[in-house]
């Protein structure tokens, strides 16, 4: 473990209960993408599999296990407790058309033809792309609450500051996992025309509108 | 692909 590799961890933890709060105390999921919250459950599952065979820390078990819960709270309160709310007329991306060829992907590109690999690869290629769903909802809404930009922003720090692990492991262990990477670096590109956004907007105070 | 896998991330 090393504080980039921590701090992504709490960063994501941070988004995941930035979420989970807004929906709970405001009783609304206005503005967020249940397909992009799906995707992200999907991510989890098909990820953390091994939590109960692979044991490697209190802490990596905890986490593993907190994001699956909040994952699947944050998926029960959008579609079923505050379904009232969810607006799936703005929630339009096709889960499918990221699903599949990540499917496929996972089958040709792999560390291992395990089914446990191909999971876990599925996953990674997975969480590059989950965010889209949530990303296209706010260029059709034009604007986003700010406390869904800042879950946004602690989301793309999370692997943002995995980048930066990878560099340190690979420096200090020689330690590094290609796909993960190259995921990875995808998944922080999907934010950076946010972050330019979340930076020069919100920091100032101001709404996130997207210029229409 | 190279395998360099420890699976000790989140």
């Amino acid at each position: 473990m090393n504080i980039f590799r921590l701090l992504g961890d709490l960063s994501h933890l941070l988004a995941i209960i930035i979420l989970l709060l807004k929906i709970w105390r405001t009783r609304s999921c206005a503005g967020v993408s249940g397909k992009s919250q799906i995707l992200f459950a999907l991510v989890f599952t098909t990820r953390y599999l091994d939590l109960f065979t692979n044991f490697i820390s209190m802490y990596n078990s905890a986490m593993k296990l907190i994001y699956l819960v909040c994952s699947y709270a944050t998926v029960f309160l959008m579609y079923f407790k505050f379904k009232a709310t969810y607006d799936s007329n703005h929630d339009t991306f096709r889960m499918e058309f990221l699903v599949v060829p990540v499917g496929g992907l996972a089958f040709l590109v792999n560390h291992d033809f395990t089914p446990l690999e191909i999971l876990w690869t599925f996953s990674i290629y997975l969480e590059a792309v989950a965010i889209l769903p949530q990303l296209f909802m706010i260029s059709k809404t034009g604007e986003a609450e700010t406390i869904t930009s800042h879950y946004l922003f602690a989301l793309g720090s999370y692997r943002a500051l995995y980048i930066v692990n990878w560099v340190f492991r690979f420096y200090t262990e020689g330690f590094f996992d290609l796909i993960a990477i190259v995921a990875g670096c995808v998944q922080t590109i999907l934010y950076c025309d946010f972050f330019y956004l979340y930076i020069t907007k919100v920091l100032k105070g101001k709404q996130l509108t997207l210029p229409a | 692909l190279p395998q360099m896998q420890k699976k000790d991330e989140l």
